[in-house]
């Protein structure tokens, strides 16, 4: 049956490792990050600080929001803050070990999810589109 | 078998209508637009005409290109500026009709899939979340 194929099947082996991950640093400036954001094209990236641990997700939603003033947006107010003043920290993560149907749920609410170790380290994401690939595989085995 | 199942099952029955999604007008200028993303939260939404026949896709991340100028983000640049001059027209869109199985394939590539009839009229969208959750209600099943 798929559901026990994919329960002994690990998030690892689906995860982008970190290396090919785009991130930001916690300490970043905002207008470094919306470049960051605008210039990959992603809509939101992980946070991490210098050892690599992770720390949460920023967006160019998060970002933009910061700049709705009276008239309009304001992005002079970017370089005065921080990632870490408006970056989210309430996001699931995985354990590299654990099995790609728990990912299936985590995935159904969130576009990526962070794969964290035992100590917060940051080994990569599991994506929507690599587990909507492999189950798309199982549809034809 | 789940295939079977879903080869059977119609993107209308997943997707979600037209009058619960968050969409622009095709002659909108690009910091309505970006206002309307950022207040909403969606990174890209589809664009209709006035007789709401689908146009094309529009993203944060295609409007927030068209500021990055010699002195970063150049935001008054927008209100000068139509959708039509920077969404996206060149996307797969669905059949009502198509099964959940070729939907499927579609959404491995784009977080959500225009459903348009025969005439070109936008009826709805198909999302990620919804075939991530039917499947992993197969998963159960
Ligand atoms: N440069 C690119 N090349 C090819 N396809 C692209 C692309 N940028 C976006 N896409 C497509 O658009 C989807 C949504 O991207 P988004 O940036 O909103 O949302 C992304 C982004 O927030 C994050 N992400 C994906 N890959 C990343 C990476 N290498 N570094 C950092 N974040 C990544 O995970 C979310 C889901 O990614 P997923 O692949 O499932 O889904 C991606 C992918 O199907
Ligand atoms: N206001 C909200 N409430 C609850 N969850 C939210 C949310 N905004 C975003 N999310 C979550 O974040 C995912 C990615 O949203 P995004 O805006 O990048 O990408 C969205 C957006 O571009 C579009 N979309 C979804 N619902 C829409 C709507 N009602 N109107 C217009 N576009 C919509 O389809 C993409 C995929 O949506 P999907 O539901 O699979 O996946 C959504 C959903 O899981």
């Amino acid at each position: 049956l798929q559901r026990e194929k994919l329960a002994k099947m690990t998030v690892s082996e689906l995860m982008f490792p970190s290396d090919k991950v785009v991130h930001v640093q916690v300490g970043n400036p905002l207008d470094h990050a919306l470049l960051v954001l605008v210039k990959t094209g992603y809509s939101s990236v992980p946070v991490v600080d210098t050892s690599n641990i992770f720390q949460g997700i920023i967006s160019k939603s998060m970002i933009l929001e910061e700049t709705l003033g009276v008239e309009q947006f304001e992005l002079d107010r970017l370089s005065a803050l921080q990632v870490s003043e408006v970056m989210n920290t309430n996001v699931p993560c995985l354990s590299p070990d654990a099995s790609v149907l728990d990912g299936l749920k985590k995935v159904i609410d969130h576009p990526f999810i962070c794969v964290t170790d035992k100590t917060g380290y940051f080994d990569g994401i599991l994506t929507r589109r690599a587990m909507l690939k492999q189950l798309n595989k199982e549809m034809y085995t």
